[in-house]
């Protein structure tokens, strides 16, 4: 299966 | 104090419906512009962002920003005592632990009210970068809804390539493949129906079936969705409300 990244890798936290 | 009514009860019913699956407590942030919702999935590889604005609703009061910790789940066994053609009232004081939910009937000669205990909810919000997209997918949500439906029974993976031509959804798994060709077309009588298609370069991403079939909760909201894609950057999956969104970003499956 392919890896799958979290959210948080793209989105900064603010 | 945030006080917000909406014509109808169907609208916070449907979105709350759309994303309690993916999201159990969040903080629903209250401004004057409106309500709004951002939460990742408990996975972390999904995003939520809704946003009601503030002329959405037939009347609409919030004189301090307010974050109201909520858990979806009983937020959603609460909703279920409304009906959805029901006048839905919204209110919650400054410093209150608790959210009156209102409904009130056509007629107006039936009111119920409802208090929903608040929670605190600490929540690391994300900043979404501007992002430009190399595609932007604008279909009708039931067809997307139906490739991601016939798809999951195959793969647990769809990749979506995006050219000027068109747009495919292709699926691999253990008993074989299948794919989805959508060129664009449009209708005059029935933009609804009407695929569209802006690129400025080809692109495909590989993402869960799983994920994407759960944003589809969300199709009875809107008659189009519309995808942007961008190489390795999360999928926007967006369904636009008559004010307002509701977004889903969907972090990609990255080929080693």
């Amino acid at each position: 299966p392919l890896d799958q990244d979290a959210i948080s890798t793209f989105f900064r936290s603010s | 104090m945030l006080e917000g009514k909406l014509e109808q009860a169907s609208l916070f019913k449907k979105v709350v419906e759309a994303v309690r699956e993916l999201v159990q407590d969040c903080n629903f942030d209250c401004t004057e512009n409106g309500l709004a919702l951002q939460a990742m999935d408990t996975s972390h590889v999904s995003l939520v962002s809704l946003l009601l604005t503030a002329d959405g609703f037939s009347e609409y009061r919030c004189d301090r920003n307010l974050a109201l910790g909520i858990n979806l789940v009983s937020l959603t066994k609460i909703l279920r005592c409304g009906n959805n053609e029901d006048i839905l009232t919204l209110e919650a004081g400054d410093s209150a632990d608790s959210l009156v939910v209102r409904f009130e009937n056509t007629q107006q000669d039936r009111m119920s009210e409802y208090a929903l205990k608040l929670m605190d909810i600490d929540q690391e919000h994300l900043g979404i970068p501007e992002t430009e997209y190399a595609a932007s997918i604008t279909m009708p949500s039931t067809e997307f809804q139906r490739i991601c439906r016939d798809m999951q029974s195959i793969s647990e993976s769809i990749t979506i390539d995006c050219t000027k031509g068109g747009v495919k959804f292709t699926c691999e798994g253990d008993i074989g493949s299948g794919s989805v060709t959508l060129k664009p077309n449009s209708s005059a009588d029935k933009p609804e129906l009407c695929t569209k298609i802006d690129l400025s370069e080809p692109v495909s991403l590989t993402l869960s079936t799983k994920y994407l079939l759960n944003f589809c909760k969300a199709t009875g909201l809107s008659q189009q969705v519309t995808l942007k894609l961008a190489d390795e950057n999360p999928i926007l999956v967006e369904y636009p409300l008559s004010a307002g969104h509701l977004r889903f970003y969907l972090a990609p499956k990255l080929d080693e």
